[in-house]
């Protein structure tokens, strides 16, 4: 059985924090 | 009097019929299934609240920035990992039909000392996060380091597990063997149990 490769995301780094700051 | 008289959960409104003696209310509130669901983002910057059903339609309309990938086996692929501060990644899994949310979050719970933690949360009750586990692997370089554990479900959500350190913990030294270029690649593994 070929080990098939699992699929790959690239993840941004995101700063959930600064999303409020950026909002107010 | 008090304690035999039963008092409605106070999500009745939203569904429960279940009444209980005053001393056991707030323990049922907290794991009602009835409860709203808040936003399962990490960091505390949105303050959704609703029901389980709306929590896919919220994520897809308000953090457009979440990528989605299918499969049971998967590479999330942080990028930018040396980024100073307290940052996130975060990426959803869909498999089995359902979707799992993969938080990677760097924190400096002490000073000086930033760590990363990894955890999966499943889109859905605790009763059906209950049916699956999750396992992530960092690899590279000729060594190993793997986390295996049941996804939490979103109605706990994932900062307790972070906050007691129940989920995958490594600092940044340990995270520096297994990148590359900068970038740190876990294997995420969802199976069945």
């Amino acid at each position: 059985r070929t080990h098939r490769m699992p699929k790959e995301i690239r993840v941004e780094p995101h700063k959930f924090a600064a999303e409020l700051i950026h909002r107010l | 009097v008090a304690q035999t008289v039963r008092f409605p959960c106070k999500y009745a409104s939203s569904g429960c019929e279940i009444t209980l003696p005053h001393q056991e209310k707030a323990a049922h509130e907290e794991s009602c299934e009835f409860r709203p669901y808040s936003c399962p983002c990490p960091g505390a910057s949105c303050k959704w609240q609703g029901s389980l059903a709306a929590i896919l339609p919220h994520l897809m309309h308000q953090h457009k920035s979440i990528t989605t990938l299918q499969g049971e086996d998967i590479v999330f692929l942080a990028t930018a990992i040396d980024l100073p501060g307290a940052v996130d990644w975060v990426m959803m899994q869909s498999c089995f039909d359902f979707h799992f949310m993969l938080v990677l979050e760097k924190q400096e719970k002490y000073s000086g000392h930033q760590q990363f933690f990894a955890a999966v949360q499943l889109i859905g009750t605790r009763k059906q996060a209950d049916g699956f586990a999750y396992r992530l692997e960092l690899s590279g370089h000729g060594r190993r380091l793997i986390w295996e554990a049941t996804p939490r479900s979103v109605h706990e959500g994932i900062a307790m597990a972070i906050m007691n350190n129940d989920c995958l913990v490594f600092d940044t030294s340990v995270a520096q063997l297994f990148a590359e270029n900068g970038n740190l690649g876990i294997n995420v593994t969802i199976s069945k149990c």
